[in-house]
């Protein structure tokens, strides 16, 4: 769980 | 972006926008829980603190902004402004209880062990459980004023429209966050008997009022 998803969501 | 998550963000924005219509114009902040209030509060200031280390799109930028902007301003109108309408003696949710499991879940289920990720996903399941005092306030009074229904049924939808978002971006980019679809789901079911009274009373000309 160390891939950081892109935070596009508000 | 697609149009679930572009409603749901409309429809946040006009939450905040009924909540601070409510409060103006009845220059009272009766029926409001001040202690939901400062968890958004907290809640957007922990997500959004990559507004200065990533830019997505001036969409997001400004829709942040304004997200933090306009709940410190409704604490501002609720702690300054409108004071002596504040009511702390309903409003009786103890916080530790929330800020408390958020922080233990944030350290076990994130997304990379570093501050940003983990004040991200401490935000994602506060903002999960963040409506609960302005619920068992309503709970406790056992009615509420139209407008305020209004506000919340908004705030509701908000959430909710971002699950057929989730479901969408599966199919369409592959794209799955589990925590923001597991603390979401928790986050919309909690609205689920507030809309049925919503729908069955309130929209149908009635004063929200729960059986006592």
């Amino acid at each position: 769980s160390e891939s950081s998803l892109p935070k596009d969501e508000l | 972006m697609n149009i679930f998550r572009f409603f749901g963000d409309l429809s946040h924005l006009a939450s905040i926008f009924i909540l601070i219509h409510k409060i103006t114009t009845t220059r009272s902040c009766r029926g409001i829980s001040f202690k939901t209030q400062a968890l958004y509060v907290t809640v957007f200031v922990t997500r959004y603190l990559d507004l200065f280390t990533s830019y997505v799109s001036l969409y997001n930028t400004v829709m942040k902004i304004f997200f933090i902007a306009s709940s410190c301003y409704i604490l501002y109108l609720m702690r300054v402004r409108y004071r002596p309408t504040n009511d702390p003696s309903i409003d009786t949710f103890r916080l530790e209880y929330l800020v408390g499991p958020c922080v233990v879940l944030a350290l076990i289920f994130n997304y990379g062990y570093n501050p940003t990720e983990l004040l991200w996903s401490f935000s994602i399941f506060l903002e999960s459980v963040a409506i609960l005092p302005q619920l068992f306030m309503l709970q406790r009074t056992g009615e509420a004023e139209t407008i305020t229904t209004h506000y919340l049924a908004a705030l509701g939808a908000y959430r909710a429209l971002y699950i057929p978002n989730w479901i969408y971006r599966y199919f369409s980019e592959g794209y799955v966050d589990p925590i923001s679809v597991t603390a979401g789901l928790v986050q919309t079911g909690l609205y689920l008997d507030f809309f049925y009274v919503y729908f069955t009373k309130v929209l149908q000309g009635q004063k929200f009022e729960l059986p006592a």
